[in-house]
């Protein structure tokens, strides 16, 4: 099975070779992909060799195509039609993120239990009693589902999102939840991302 | 030089085994930490040794040891104080998240151009004038500083972390910015998260 590295990085590909798309950059060696992302060629040649992408010798991967490619892989050539959870700071903040768009993701429902928040249209999404959510996820055709409710409801979100159908949710809320194993679950935790820093300033001196 | 997915690696290894401690485990083995995160235990092993941390033969490592080792490594034994700039929804939504507290992360200082939001004080953090930020980061020592102002807004405001001697910075918004050498940048795209549940979904009945 792929690792979760893998797909990180193919994500990380998919950006630059756009980028690199309009830059009107055409033909690009595994050797200029590493230097512009900070991964070593070896590495990217045998990860685009995984999925059958191979570069003529001498010249390279074609951006265009490579750059398709890796998006079918990715399955971010079809919509993923997503349905939010919890309208609060976080949530509308998400809701408002065009980035979203641009990869083909588009939140088509919200849900928040705050009935002062119900019918309102935040960024052309509005927000409902989430009573509604299993017809609407059949309805709109939901395949994501993101939680961003405090750390004590999220269960209980997710299992409603798992009954309605939804087969992956990308979760926001500090708990430790289960689900089936065919539901793909990911949780995000920016705290994360500082350590990355903090280990910077911890061995700055080192460098 | 360290890759970013082992450091990503130590902040996983830290959580489980923070966990591991609440659940009274003492003793863990590779294997065991293997099958709780999903890496293979050689992985994990060398990660380990590579840091100067190797277990017992046939025993395997002391829990509460080996997570304040990679704590230090990590550098979250010392508190991080950070400064963030953008108090709107996703600001917002930083200043309540409770978690960076466990992790010794602390926003100390907020900024905001929207001078209607000067002097509120959100969970415990006084929004100020921007142009105090210089002043604010030398006296409250402060290392970290959030980007999570628009897009077109990102560069300057990373210009002036810079100039006030902030050490690194983690960006949110969906700007390409420049930063010299010397500064840490992390840049965070949650639509890489949800290319995760999209590569889950094209692929889901391969498996
Ligand atoms: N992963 C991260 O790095 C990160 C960062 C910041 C916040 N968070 C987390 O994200 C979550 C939301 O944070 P926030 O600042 O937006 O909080 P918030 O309080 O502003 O928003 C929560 C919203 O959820 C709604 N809600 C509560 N229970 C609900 C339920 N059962 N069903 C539907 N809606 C419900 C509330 O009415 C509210 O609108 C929290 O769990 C927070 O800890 C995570
Ligand atoms: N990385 C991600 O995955 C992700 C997710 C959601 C949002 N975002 C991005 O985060 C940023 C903030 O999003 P939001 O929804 O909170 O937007 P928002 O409009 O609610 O908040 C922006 C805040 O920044 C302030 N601001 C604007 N220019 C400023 C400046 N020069 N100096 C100081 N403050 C300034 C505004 O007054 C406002 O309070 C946006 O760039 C958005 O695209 C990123």
């Amino acid at each position: 099975t792929i690792s979760e590295g893998t797909i990180h990085r193919l994500s990380l590909y998919s950006r630059l070779l756009a980028t690199l798309e309009e830059e009107g950059t055409t033909v690009v060696s595994s050797r200029d992909l590493s230097e512009r992302i900070n991964f070593p060629a070896t590495q990217i040649r045998r990860d685009l060799a995984y999925f059958g992408q191979f570069g003529k010798r001498g010249i390279g991967y074609e951006v265009c195509a490579l750059g398709r490619s890796i998006n079918e892989i990715l399955g971010v050539h079809v919509r993923r039609r997503i349905a939010l959870v919890g309208v609060g700071n976080l949530g509308s903040a998400l809701l408002g993120y065009r980035v979203l768009r641009e990869h083909n993701f588009e939140i088509v429902a919200a849900f928040d239990n705050d009935a002062r928040k119900w019918d309102r249209v935040i960024n052309n999404v509005v927000i409902h009693n989430p009573d509604r959510l299993p017809q609407i996820v059949e309805c709109e055709q939901i395949e994501i589902g993101i939680i961003a409710v405090p750390p004590q409801a999220a269960q209980n979100v997710l299992d409603v999102f798992v009954l309605a159908g939804v087969r992956s949710i990308l979760n926001f809320a500090p708990a430790r939840l289960s689900a089936p194993r065919r539901i793909k679950l990911r949780n995000v935790d920016f705290s994360i991302e500082l350590e990355r820093l903090s280990y910077f300033l911890q061995h700055e001196c080192d460098t």
